[in-house]
């Protein structure tokens, strides 16, 4: 007789952790730094505070002198906005639990990172997490607590208020196996790529070995936070549309256009509703199922909606964009450009790109550095679509450059859904639109750098005559 | 004030499909037939029954003359076990629900394949999916249901018993939109692709546009179902020793480490107690949090331990994959291989390698044909350790072989757990114990193939004198 068994997500993801980036000592390591320093920097810049974050990895105790893989103890401390307290045991004891499930850009998505950095803590060392945050500066709450994983639900060993002292923010302390000898040089290039694409923060790492690096702010300005919005059109399924009705407060189907969709005004609801066959003042809880599937068909295939605009965006832009590059890679010369917002399958996106040449950077020939709302992406290059539009559409040859031309080339994708291909968010799949946005972007910044060495070109001649 | 929701885990992967391999209706349509082929198949393997497969694509009634994409039907009927009437609907309603979340090979692994089909065909034409399953011949159950994805639960449309008339097994029809004209050549390579690894089966495909393909039995010969296993001590967190000691009914540990894991007898287990200072009277259930973390260490470090059987793995054998490619390649010259039952992180895996030269094969040049647990992968081949192993360790003119030679090389790994780094079962990790296996193997068959051509080579030469 069949035996059948139900799994909870957290059960799911400690059987299939290497899905989220925790598949050995090395890697749960890196991705345990990627998971809280996110959480941090989002909490800030949603709020517009300057970040200050602070990270230390130290052997934990009795495992000083052992040989990796070990046990490590890793504190990150933020001054961000906090979370209440009610909050905290379900925000990291629960995986699909969270405040980022909106269409806004931010660096997490999921609602399950911090959450599986805990959970492997767990399963290596058997510690629980302390987890202390303030959200005014007045108290504090610090809680002990673990992760009940066949119930994906948190286990609250202690709590305790205290006096915050001015202090607001959050502080992670959890202990794990990991490998530190293996993932230093990753972890020090993400802290690297982090301080090239948010140089109005603070970070400070201390590491095992003591070594202490401050990456300083090298900038006050920082990018105007996301504002949630209306879906597009484009991308709403049969789901999504009959969730919307269900919601509608009532009123014809002409209000409820201009009122649940992102720029469609009445002028344009109208055009649609004549467009798909739909008269404006039908009440939408009364299409059928199949009126429904039209609807959304139409919605789809009519061409009169506006592209989504950038509001709920937060690109870089290029006043921050410069000021990281000229700070982490002081080159001889670089230049960014920026691409209008665009959207694939109706989730808006911006594209950014920038190029450095010569000066510090010293290696030879190009390397690309790939980022998605502002998070480094440091593995599986070759599966990326900035790679393939890099390796497969850009012919270096035309843009003067060389096989040992000293070049870095950084893409920025931000969206309020980046198409990830894992949820380790390793890599970004090649939706053609987003492709389509690189390889304009790219060409752009390779065509400023070819001017720029032409000109150099030709007053080198101009000395040497 | 933040707010924070909480998510199913079928709310998960509706928003966050293309995970899962439901990025677009081309993807969809392929990973639909995907996920019901793997369950029939599964179903048939592992009560030894002959499969009989049967797939029909057509366009949806009112979307004759549409083009692609559009409304599909796919109706997939099997042979199989069947499944008990009670669990029908969670089977298929529910992620994260099913039968094969055990220590035993199988192609199904996450627990939400076919519901993830039904979900996509849902919320794109609003349709109900069919599911007809009988369990004995006698008598099946019919059901009409959808998915509430908030919930994570099965809607029950309607239900009704009837007469079998000795059909056994289970029958799914379900709508969705898909892009026939993108992903027809997808279909027919992984209907190829599974009658090459599965010549056991009847097949039995018929597409829209009316062409029906058979692929015939080449062969009644079945490997033996995997028998579920005891885990290995090497793959033992502290979560799972935990979970394991408070299951166990009482006795000393000598006892528990004998009916806990896999091949460890007394002998090993009174060595590995000595080695880890932990008398062997011990009650586990005493054991303190420290010294829990002090033996899941033990286990991993000890290295007196048995490596694993094959008993949980079912690999095709040489005379099943022989007649798999002799039916779907008919080459000139083919060699197979497969290695002993090894391990990574605890998990028995075995790599069955085939080589395929000439006759009717005539791509000019090596193609890779991967298969992890009998599951054909036609994706992201350049990510998959197969590929490495191909591209960076294998120097092909050490085997005279050049640019033009037509071959096929064929990669199986089958395990109670494949290393997918992805939930759409894309692409396979580069474990390296994994990567050993397949080296080794893939060197064993063009060493075969070295000896076969020079052997022809010399035949030849005797030949023109
Ligand atoms: N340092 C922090 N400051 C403020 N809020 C935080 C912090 N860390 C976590 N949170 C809250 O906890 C929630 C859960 O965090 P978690 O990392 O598990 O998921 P996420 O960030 O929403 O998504 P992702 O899995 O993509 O990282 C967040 O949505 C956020 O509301
Ligand atoms: N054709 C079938 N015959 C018998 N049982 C089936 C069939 N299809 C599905 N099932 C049952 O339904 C369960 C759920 O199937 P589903 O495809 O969602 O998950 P899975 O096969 O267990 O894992 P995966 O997500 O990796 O495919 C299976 O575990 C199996 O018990
Ligand atoms: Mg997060
Ligand atoms: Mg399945």
């Amino acid at each position: 007789k069949t035996v059948f068994t139900e799994i909870s997500p957290s059960e799911f993801f400690y059987r299939n952790r290497d899905l989220a980036g925790f598949s050995n000592p090395s890697r749960a390591l890196y991705s345990t730094v990627r998971e809280l320093v996110e959480n941090s920097l989002d909490s800030c810049e949603l709020y517009t505070i300057l970040p200050e974050v602070y990270v230390r990895i130290t052997a934990a105790r009795g495992s000083e002198d052992k040989p990796d893989p070990k046990h490590y103890e890793i504190v990150v401390m933020d001054n961000g906005s906090g979370i209440e307290g009610e909050q905290v045991p379900k925000a990291f004891g629960r995986i699909f639990y969270g405040s980022k499930y909106r269409l806004r850009q931010a660096r997490g998505m999921f609602g399950m990172g911090g959450t599986m950095s805990i959970l492997y803590g767990q399963i290596t060392t058997n510690k629980p997490v302390e987890i202390s945050s303030s959200v005014d500066g007045v108290k504090f709450e610090k809680f002990l607590m673990m992760i009940d994983i066949e119930k994906n639900t948190p286990i609250i060993l202690e709590r305790q208020k205290s006096e915050a002292n001015g202090w607001r923010g959050t502080r992670v302390r959890l202990t794990l196996e990991g490998d530190y000898f293996r993932s230093s040089t990753k972890i020090f290039d993400y802290f690297k790529n982090t301080a090239l694409v948010t140089p109005y923060a603070n970070i400070t790492f201390i590491d095992p070995l003591g070594k202490l690096v401050h990456y300083t702010r090298g900038t006050n300005v920082m990018p105007d936070p996301p504002k949630e919005t209306l879906p597009h059109p484009h991308g709403i399924d049969v789901e999504a549309a009959k969730r919307m009705i269900r919601l509608w407060k009532g009123g014809p189907i002409s209000k409820f256009m201009v009122q649940s969709f992102h720029r469609v005004g009445d002028k344009i609801a109208l055009d649609f509703l004549k467009y798909s066959g739909i008269p404006p003042e039908t009440d939408p809880k009364s299409l059928s199922n199949e009126d429904l599937v039209k609807f959304t068909e139409a919605l789809h295939d009519y061409e009169g909606f506006l592209p989504p605009d950038g509001k709920c965006l937060s690109p870089m832009g290029e006043e921050i964009f410069s000021a990281g590059i000229v700070k982490e890679l002081s080159p001889e010369f670089f230049t960014v450009t920026a691409r209008e917002p665009a959207a694939y399958s109706g989730f808006p996106f911006i594209v950014e790109v920038g190029l450095a040449y010569g000066g510090k950077i010293n290696q030879q020939g190009i390397k690309l550095l790939r980022f998605a709302n502002r998070i480094p992406l440091l593995y599986d290059e070759g599966s990326d679509v900035s790679w393939k539009v890099l390796s497969d559409e850009i012919d270096l040859k035309r843009y003067r450059v060389d096989q040992d031309t000293p070049l870095i080339l950084m893409t920025h994708i931000c969206s309020t859904k980046v198409p990830f291909k894992t949820v380790g968010k390793e890599y970004i799949a090649d939706r053609p639109e987003v492709e389509k946005e690189l390889r304009n972007g790219i060409r752009e910044v390779f065509r400023k750098l070819q001017i720029y060495l032409s000109r150099v070109g030709s007053m080198e001649k101009q000395r040497k005559k």
